[in-house]
């Protein structure tokens, strides 16, 4: 079962009982799931419970590498969906993608990787 | 021999009394005492900013960018105190290869302080300094602590 | 000596970093 990590995450996160829901709270860090893929295509989604006004969230796809004490996106590790305005980061630098996204969404992210590792 | 926090709470009030910072013969300014300090003394916080590890490449680029000279203490992997721009007089101590205090992380209450503590008794008018202990690098900073064990190189 | 630095704000003690949503970033969208 794929579930939020509970030894690869930065420590100060909150992770729910049942390991599918995360709480953060001051400045951006992060948790990854327990499992990795490598190869073929993947898909998860994930539902915004909770946004607090001034809160902000950065989901996406990171490699074993990734800063754990840094927003997913900050380095070349990382690939992340901003809630706030939508923007796009990866390696610190921001894009335009969407429109913002926030309490209630639920949002999509979809990886294909060729078929040979 | 009292406990630390207690000993913490009263060099709030003390530390501005017993160190002050003037010109410094090893480099720029330097933290001085004002009174004949004990061995074993707590003489000051390096007080500062509490940044998270991760911020500091980015602080440090900022700040050499600018021209502005960093004053950066490591608490543990976590967290460092950043003095460059918010801090106090413990920012101004200088190394020395024979220092003659010593810097310890200590938590109280649930916190951790940077804590420079007088390793033997210090006279009024000395200047007070630490053995930084920077990792070893490739690109050397020259030490001029001026002492007979000086190693030459902070790093 | 604080008062060379008009940037610079002594402390008593230390002051816990409050980050920004944006602080990690090199370049917004």
């Amino acid at each position: 079962t794929v579930l939020l990590a509970l030894h690869d995450r930065a420590p100060q996160l909150r992770i729910s009982e049942d390991r599918l829901s995360v709480t953060g709270e001051k400045g951006y860090c992060m948790v990854r799931s327990t499992h990795a893929v490598s190869r073929g295509s993947w898909y998860f989604e994930v539902t915004v419970d909770d946004m607090k006004d001034g809160s902000a969230a950065r989901l996406g796809w990171a490699q074993e590498y990734a800063n754990l004490q840094a927003p997913l996106g900050y380095d070349k590790f990382g690939y992340a969906w901003r809630s706030r305005k939508g923007t796009r980061f990866h390696e610190s630098r921001g894009k335009h993608y969407s429109s913002s996204y926030g309490e209630g969404d639920v949002l999509g992210f979809l990886i294909v990787l060729p078929n040979d590792i | 021999s009292l406990p630390m926090a207690m000993r913490f709470r009263h060099l709030r009030e003390t530390a501005k009394i017993t160190v002050g910072v003037f010109r410094s013969d090893i480099h720029g300014r330097g933290l001085f005492c004002l009174r004949d300090i004990d061995g074993g003394e707590m003489v000051i916080e390096y007080a500062g900013e509490v940044i998270r590890s991760s911020l500091t490449d980015k602080r440090e680029k900022y700040y050499t960018a600018k021209g502005i000279g960093c004053y950066m203490f490591r608490i543990d992997d976590k967290s460092v105190i950043d003095a460059t721009m918010k801090g106090n007089a413990a920012r101004f101590i200088n190394h020395s290869c024979e220092p003659n205090c010593y810097s310890k992380v200590v938590d109280i209450l649930g916190k951790k302080h940077i804590l420079i503590f007088a390793l033997r008794k210090i006279i009024q008018g000395e200047e007070l300094t630490y053995d930084y202990k920077f990792p070893l690098e490739e690109d050397k900073i020259n030490c001029h602590c001026l002492s007979r064990k000086c190693r030459k190189y902070l790093n | 000596w604080s008062a060379f630095a008009p940037d610079f704000k002594e402390l008593d003690e230390n002051v816990e970093y409050e980050e920004r949503e944006s602080e990690f970033d090199l370049s917004d969208e």
